[in-house]
């Protein structure tokens, strides 16, 4: 038997939305740690992970470690049918063929319940080694979908140049060229609002804009995002769903090489 | 793809 309950339903709706347009099936893995969730997008150039921690949850049971093998848009659509500040409980029997969507009101005073196929679905697992980044930015989450949308209109690839006082997102593109420099800002009274920046050594590479315009649809999870880079290395863009528990949405893209 | 490494190339299937 496996039961979670979203006490905020609506951050369900908005990590499948974050995902729907990359992924279009997968399993979500449920233990006894929590649920977690690992795909790439269909043409394997971008990875998402999503973990989501036992305590996250206002209840949370799992006897028996369990795959749920989902069509993310169908979920999205049924999730349409929960108000945004339901709670949202999740229910599958082991073995068993469909998951139980359930939605109460804050009130208590309306309860609906969705039942929704499962299906049997191949995945490859990819084992994500622990990486020490040279650059990590954290930065507002709606400063980088802003960034990214604007450089959109320019070009289809970015640069990102991390240095120890910013870091300078630029494009260059048929109509001309853009940049935009974020200064590390520590604003203690709004923390949301902070731009840090931790350097080992200066990061330059580039990134496919329509990627990360994807990874954006996750802006609605936090306030704010975090890139960490490498030379060679896949860029990792991680949103924090619960700073408390370790929960989170990780999204990974590789760089552009020269050719 | 040009340009553009998969995913799979750097995680390996585990």
């Amino acid at each position: 038997m496996f039961e979670a309950r979203f006490e905020t339903g609506e951050t369900l709706i908005k990590i499948v939305d974050a995902m729907k347009e990359l992924v279009e099936d997968c399993n979500i893995d449920c233990s006894t740690t929590g649920m977690s969730m690992q795909a790439m997008d269909q043409s394997h150039v971008s990875l998402v992970a999503l973990m989501l921690q036992k305590e996250f949850f206002g209840s949370f049971r799992c006897d028996r470690s369990i795959s749920l093998g989902l069509n993310l848009l169908s979920f999205s659509k049924i999730l349409k049918c929960a108000s945004k500040e339901d709670a949202i409980t999740l229910k599958a029997e082991d073995g068993g063929d469909v998951l139980t969507l359930m939605f109460e009101s804050k009130d208590g005073s309306r309860v609906s319940e969705f039942e929704m196929k499962l299906m049997d679905i191949d995945s490859e697992h990819l084992g994500i080694p622990e990486t020490e980044y040279k650059a990590v930015v954290t930065m507002p989450s709606g400063e980088f979908q802003r960034i990214v949308r604007d450089l959109g209109i320019i070009g289809d690839t970015v640069g990102i140049g991390c240095e120890k006082d910013g870091v300078r997102f630029s494009v260059t593109g048929d109509l001309g060229s853009g940049n935009v420099v974020l200064k590390q800002n520590t604003s203690a009274d709004k923390p949301d609002l902070a731009t840090l920046i931790e350097l080992e050594e200066p990061v330059e590479l580039s990134f496919a804009l329509r990627y990360l315009s994807l990874f954006t649809k996750a802006t609605g999870l936090s306030p704010q995002a975090s890139l960490s880079m490498s030379p060679e290395v896949p860029l990792v863009v991680e949103y924090k769903i619960d700073d408390e528990t370790a929960s989170y949405l990780r999204y990974y893209l590789a760089p552009k090489v020269d050719e | 793809k040009g340009g553009q490494k998969r995913m799979d190339s750097f995680f390996t299937m585990g």
